[in-house]
């Protein structure tokens, strides 16, 4: 563990707490994208089934089981309690077009051929396009509330100290790397450049997020 | 120097 990485772990713990947050006091789920929470929840529970084989520490096993916990709180919400506030006629991603690519991609590309690593490689890639539909809804409707910018944008430093972080392992772990991770990384982090821009130009300067037409 | 998989990682 190194200072990059855990800042990043509290980054993204911090955006799930701020999404929570958003739906709770708005009582609104507007302007999410189901499919890709969806996704997440797609992506943590086939990342996390080394729980039932695998023990790194206690801050690992606490922090994967409150992923897997509040994703699936997260569809709870938007899917049942605050159902009528959820739009799907804006959320028109065609996530078969992500889900397909990577799971030929982690048939290709895996440590191991068996079902656990195949599944890693897969949770892998898929976490790194997982945000298109979120993406792409904000593109489509061109705005977005203030706090879900900032949801984005702390998912998105998450993704970024990841990077410092891998450099820092590469360094300190005799120019150890792991390829997968680091490849389907630096796409991830790519996805949020744009957004980046837009947020630290225009809602850091305390102006709505909206995209020019 | 190589590759490791750092199935310590989130």
């Amino acid at each position: 563990m190194n200072l990059f990485r855990l800042l990043g772990d509290l980054s993204h713990l911090a955006s799930i707490f701020i999404l929570l947050h958003k739906i709770q006091t708005t009582r609104s789920c507007r302007g999410i994208s189901f499919k890709t929470q969806a996704l997440y929840v797609t992506v943590f529970v086939a990342r996390y089934l080394d729980l039932f084989y695998r023990y790194v520490s206690l801050y690992n096993s606490v922090m994967k089981l409150f992923f897997i916990a509040s994703s699936v709180y997260i569809l709870y919400l938007m899917k049942y309690k605050y159902r009528p506030t959820n739009d799907p006629s804006i959320d028109t991603f065609r996530i078969e077009y992500l889900l397909g690519p990577c799971v030929l991609l982690s048939l290709i590309f895996n440590y191991k051929f068996s079902v656990t690593e195949v599944l890693w490689s897969f949770s892998i890639f898929l976490e790194s396009v997982a945000i298109l539909p979120q993406l792409f809804m904000l593109q489509r409707t061109g705005e977005a509330e203030t706090i879900t910018t900032h949801y984005l944008a702390a998912l998105g430093v998450y993704r970024a100290l990841y990077i410092p972080n891998w450099i820092y392992r590469y360094i300190t772990e005799d120019g150890v790397v792991d390829p997968i991770a680091v490849t389907a990384g630096l796409v991830q982090t790519g996805l949020y450049i744009d957004f980046f821009y837009v947020y630290f130009t225009k809602v850091l300067q305390g102006q709505k997020f909206e995209l020019p037409a | 120097m190589g590759w490791d998989i750092w199935k310590d990682e989130l």
